[in-house]
């Protein structure tokens, strides 16, 4: 695993996260649903908690947005650049988008909303890409069943470095 | 006839679809701006676990076409 340059983190373990907009692709039910089991995938292995608002600022802005959507990094349409995040901080940091030309789904084989944003917000907390094949956050997509999705040690590894094991 | 040799790279479209890929996710930082095309994509093949030949081979193609995150792969 690594992480970013100056290792930026969170100072706080209890933190909040706003859907901002919402894909066409699934119910509004089902991306809020991935969305929360993608946060515990951290949360059920880190003393992190996190609070879902619905109005204001948050810690972590989740969105689906296509091409240029305001950050200066423009997203690419079908394929190649799926998702990306911002590293822990003020403002845009920790935040996360998600490119709504893809085609998002919630158990297929399309692009597997859970699995990106499972990644996604572990940029989100403060890690970067792992050159581990098969690490969550190995950079390169790659399908597996999200009912028997277990953290690998890897990423297990690099964001307990970041914020320690969950206390019982 | 003979074989059709495909393009080296340093000349082209392939130049320019390696360079892209390497600006976004393999981008050059103070310490590293005199490296070549040829240590750019060996860097690329040595975080990817490929073969290194510092060449756009199939192998080093093929992962640029996969489905991928937007960050890059180094970092400052």
């Amino acid at each position: 695993y690594q992480t970013f340059p100056g290792t930026p983190r969170w100072k706080k373990t209890h933190l909040t996260y706003r859907i901002v907009s919402y894909t066409s692709d699934l119910p509004r039910k089902k991306v809020d649903d991935a969305i929360k089991r993608a946060l515990m995938v951290w949360s059920d292995v880190t003393p992190l908690r996190f609070q879902r608002v619905y109005t204001g600022q948050a810690d972590i802005v989740i969105g689906f947005a296509r091409r240029e959507h305001g950050d200066g990094y423009p997203f690419d349409g079908r394929g190649n650049t799926l998702a990306h995040a911002f590293a822990p901080g003020e403002g845009i940091g920790g935040d996360a988008h998600f490119d709504d030309d893809e085609k998002w789904s919630d158990i297929n084989q399309d692009v597997n909303l859970f699995l990106v944003a499972a990644h996604e917000f572990g940029h989100s907390l403060g890690l970067a890409h792992s050159n581990v094949r098969g690490a969550l956050m190995y950079p390169l997509y790659s399908y597996q069943n999200p009912q028997t999705f277990r953290l690998p040690a890897d990423d297990r590894r690099g964001i307990q470095k970041l914020y320690g094991k969950k206390t019982s | 006839f003979p074989v059709q040799l495909r393009p080296e790279p340093g000349t082209g479209r392939d130049l320019q679809k390696i360079k892209a890929y390497l600006d976004k996710f393999f981008p050059i930082f103070t310490k590293t701006q005199n490296l070549s095309i040829e240590e750019r994509i060996k860097e690329m093949q040595r975080f990817f676990h490929l073969t290194i030949t510092g060449k756009l081979d199939t192998e080093t193609e093929k992962i640029m076409t996969l489905p991928r995150c937007g960050l890059p792969d180094v970092a400052e």
